[in-house]
């Protein structure tokens, strides 16, 4: 099963899922997440160095070196493609390579047999590294944050996903909106909910993410919020969304 | 003066402050918005609708239309050249295109002198969209939100800033450093804030933006926060940041 997180707005917690969907997974499955943001939040939220990294996403996707020569292990059955700012240049240097949109694919597929799950964090954008990532994957993740300019570009994404559905992967398909930041004391993340709910309906996850300042603190530790503050809200509203995501993936 | 908001951090309050400082800044000089976002958000916070625009920041960067040709009043004395999902092609046409880097630059030339301040609102990436603000600028904001992830990326911004200035605008200089979302309840916070000011001293703003529910309502009534509620905290900050800015700029 391979998961994209994806969202072209910025901060809504795509790379915070990622970390602690990999996380959690990495309890009884064997996980490998894949940093696709030149920023590297994924790859340092683990308690990475971007220094001293050999081989990155960007080896794998530009010079076509295997996935399995990049990835380190971070954690018990949890391995990490890490990024670094060598990927900032990614995105103009695959507009002429050869099935640009595909690279993460074929870089992925000898992969399949070795990890039960693989988590793709995105960029906030929708340029090739994010369309690489919604290739390769069986399923896409979209955090919406409960605020008013999150709603605004949902349609675009989603004009996306069926572009890549249509032309590139047919298996693609929408795991869920997932509210994230919810903040209970607010109208506005109430009206935001409302709004989602009333236009994806079961689409949207059961489990929202209220906003704690416990997992912005995780990060730095190097930690995911599982494993700086288990009992906290946040970590019980995740372990809730990997059982909503178990269900929906057998269903299926 | 022309002033690019810009961090290709996510979610850091690029959007929020660029609308804030256009319509204070239209209390008394005459403004332009500059939407350099393909989600237009910025377009949307002034209650611009983005479906019936006849011409965007698209036409005036690939297709040369005169921005003159572009903007529309949404104050007294307060433009915006709109922006809509058209954009978000251009990262990828503008690799091709002549002086592809000081397009937008070519097209404020004619305007400097029917506005006073020019604001750039960018996107969360620093590819073409962002270098074309940066090249068009005199100075350059970058807020910075307090938590973890926020200080990573700035390092590989101050690089891009360098570059634009000793290739393409040697008066490009950073304004300051703007704390924002800051939550004085939170240890985050005051650690981000005392790292950031031991890093650029002086370089970061006095003010500091707290984080404010009354911010992110703003929007979704078309208003800026000085119009949906002039006395709230955050409100204030701004107004303080605008003495600030005009000290700064005058001390050059
Ligand atoms: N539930 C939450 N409560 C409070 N803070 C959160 C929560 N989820 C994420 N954050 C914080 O909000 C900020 C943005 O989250 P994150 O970096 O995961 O978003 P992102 O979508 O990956 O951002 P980008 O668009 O830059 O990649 C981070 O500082 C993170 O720690
Ligand atoms: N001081 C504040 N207090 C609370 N919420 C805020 C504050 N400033 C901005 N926000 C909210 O945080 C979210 C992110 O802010 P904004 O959209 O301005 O960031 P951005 O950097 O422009 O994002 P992007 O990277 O997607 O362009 C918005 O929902 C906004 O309303
Ligand atoms: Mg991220
Ligand atoms: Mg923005």
């Amino acid at each position: 099963m391979i998961i994209s997180v994806a969202n072209q707005k910025g901060g809504v917690g795509k790379t915070t899922t990622a970390l602690t969907l990999s996380s959690l997974y990495a309890q009884n499955r064997k996980v490998l997440l894949v940093d696709m943001d030149a920023q590297g939040n994924a790859t340092t939220g683990f308690g990475v160095s971007k220094n001293d990294l050999k081989k990155t996403t960007y080896n794998v996707l530009i010079e076509d070196i295997p996935a399995s020569e990049a990835f380190i292990k971070v954690r018990d059955n949890l391995y990490i493609v890490p990024s670094n700012l060598d990927l900032a240049g990614a995105e103009v240097e695959l507009v002429n390579v050869m099935s640009r949109e595909s690279r993460l694919k074929y870089a992925l597929e000898p992969l399949k047999d070795q990890f039960d799950v693989i988590i793709i964090d995105t960029p906030p954008s929708l340029g090739l590294l994010t369309i690489n990532a919604l290739v390769a994957s069986d399923w896409v993740l979209v955090p919406i944050q409960c605020e008013f300019f999150a709603l605004e570009g949902v349609g675009q994404l989603l004009k996306t996903v069926n572009l890549v559905r249509r032309y590139l992967n047919t298996e693609l398909d929408v795991l869920g909106y997932l509210l994230t930041m919810y903040d209970r004391r607010t109208r506005l993340s109430q009206e935001v909910e409302s709004e989602l709910r009333a236009y994806f309906k079961e689409k949207v996850f059961d489990t929202v993410i209220p906003r704690s300042t416990r997992v912005a603190e995780a990060p730095s530790y190097g930690q995911s919020i599982q494993e700086y503050d288990s009992h906290s809200p946040a970590a019980r509203a995740y372990n809730r969304l990997i059982k909503e995501i178990d269900e929906r993936v057998q269903e299926q």
